[in-house]
């Protein structure tokens, strides 16, 4: 299973947070406007939280994240 | 399996219960309005609560949980 | 397999009933008006009863159960 | 697999069926009007009877039973 | 898999018939009009048999059995 | 996988053949006029033949048995 | 997997041959008109012929045999 | 998966193709005008030829081959 | 898996090529014009050429090449 | 699962990310405008960047990158 | 999992890349135009680049690479 990120502006942020009893960061990706990014869900990763201006597509349709 | 909520106001809270025995919160994360999360069911988080006001995308279609 | 309840009053119920040879109540989750949980089954969980005014969805459409 | 009962009258009797050699009611639930169950098969359970008027959604529809 | 009966007379017989190298009826189960019943196939039955006025849900539609 | 046979005179005949290096009746059930049965292919069973007048319903459609 | 055979005439023959190395006739069975049979394949049987006239429903439709 | 071959001339043939790093002719059937044959790719065979006027019916549709 | 091939002019060649470290041609069949082929992907296939004029039927429609 | 990248102009970057703990790049492939690459979820690959102008198909419809 | 390639002009070329912690060539095949190619994702091949004018079949669609 994955999901794709579009950036709609720059510094758009990926974080990947721990699959287990803790749930922390473990990793944080920046894209810049118009970059893309696949995401698996994996056996470190089982929850993803982005920020930013961003289209997500995904298995139940299309979801876009707005600037905070 | 996966369910992904976006925040339409500040402060939405996100609850992972535990799995298992036992049905108490191992994990609260906040969204500020616009955040968009994406969470899988996992070993440890067998459901999940939403608090605020978001969407809910879904297998099952689109879910608003509102402001309490 | 999960189903989705959002809470349309106060107060609702959501129980979960054990898995195995005995059917007893192991949990009770109080939902709020606007609240929303999602829910699987589990290896305790092998059927849950709603009560209150609520919105279900699940795998076979929505369904409402209403205040007693 | 599960189906969904909702009770439209007081009194709703679902009992579950001894899955093996022999069977036997081994649960029995109560369920006032307005009140939804959701409920798997087992390893306990591998038939469910619905006494009283209460709508069932499974997986090849709706299903009312009646008062006897 | 499951089938789903609904009794449209008094005295709507369900047969369990046994899996295996024999045929016999293992149990038998009597509805009254407007009961329902969710049956399983099991370790222990292969075959069903519905005598009397009944509608059955099934993977393929809706059947129906008539009085004899 | 499983058929469903609805008798539309009295004395169909449902036979099951065995599975394996030979192929013999290792059963038959006769059904009388509005009687259903549901029957799955089984560790002994890899072929029904079916004689008289009756619907079946099976994941291709609906395919009518008449008299011989 | 199973194919659905009806014959439209007397004498319809339905050949079962053998899985593996060699291939050969291991099976015959006889049809008389309006007869139907549900064959699976088998551990035993990887190919079938089907001659005289006959309908075959099956999983990319419908196919008729004729009488040679 | 299976194939289903309907002979539309007399002596169309099915050549049945090794399994395995060789690939030779393992068995020749011959179909008299009208004749339906459902075959398996098995350990055995896989691939299948057909020469001389017939409809193969698959999972992709339906193909003619022509007499050469 | 597999695709069908049917050929539209004489000499059509279907080369198989090797699974492996090394990708090298083990197997040419020649198809005259009409003759069809349904051929797997295999233990020792995982690649196939088509060359010349025919029609390739496969999960994703229908392809033809052309002489070259 | 694999997805398709076309490249709409020179340099487009595929960046392949490490699987496991850790976040690196991988590998990072070049492609000039016309180019296609099709590129699955491996054991060493569990995210993909796609930087510069692109079109992406995938298994929830089209995206296209951007240059940055 | 397979995708099909077409070539539209001569040269064509569809290069295999190394499944494993590297990413390198292992296999470079040359199509002329019209000649068609079925490729399967396998255990040394996880990732497929196509230079020069084809069109490619995928699970996903259809995809032109154009020269470069
Ligand atoms: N560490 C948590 C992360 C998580 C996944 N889904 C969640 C839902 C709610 C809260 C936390 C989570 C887990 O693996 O279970
Ligand atoms: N600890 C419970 C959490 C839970 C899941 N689904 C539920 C439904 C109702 C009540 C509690 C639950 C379990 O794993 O089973
Ligand atoms: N303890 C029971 C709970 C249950 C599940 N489905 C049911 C249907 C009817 C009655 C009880 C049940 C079981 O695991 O089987
Ligand atoms: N004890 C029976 C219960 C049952 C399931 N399906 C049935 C159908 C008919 C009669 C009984 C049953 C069994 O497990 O098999
Ligand atoms: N004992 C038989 C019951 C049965 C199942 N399907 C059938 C079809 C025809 C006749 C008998 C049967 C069996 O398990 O196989
Ligand atoms: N004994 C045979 C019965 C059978 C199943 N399918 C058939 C098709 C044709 C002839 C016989 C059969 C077998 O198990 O294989
Ligand atoms: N004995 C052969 C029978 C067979 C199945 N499919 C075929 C296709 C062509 C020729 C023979 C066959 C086998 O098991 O493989
Ligand atoms: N012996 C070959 C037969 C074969 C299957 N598919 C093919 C495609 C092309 C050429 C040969 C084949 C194999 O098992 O792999
Ligand atoms: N020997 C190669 C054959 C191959 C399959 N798919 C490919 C795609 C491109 C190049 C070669 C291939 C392999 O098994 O992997
Ligand atoms: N190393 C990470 C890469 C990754 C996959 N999905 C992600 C989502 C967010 C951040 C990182 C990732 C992992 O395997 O889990
Ligand atoms: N060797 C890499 C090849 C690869 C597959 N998918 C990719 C995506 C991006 C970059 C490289 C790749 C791997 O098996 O994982």
């Amino acid at each position: 299973d994955y999901i794709i990120v579009k950036a709609l502006e720059n510094g758009v942020t990926i974080i990947g947070l721990t699959r287990g009893k803790d749930t922390k960061f473990h990793h944080t990706e920046k894209l810049d406007k118009g970059e893309v990014m696949v995401l698996q869900f994996t056996e470190h990763t089982s929850a993803i939280k982005i920020r930013g201006k961003a289209d997500m597509f995904h298995r139940y349709g299309v979801t876009s994240s707005d600037s905070t």
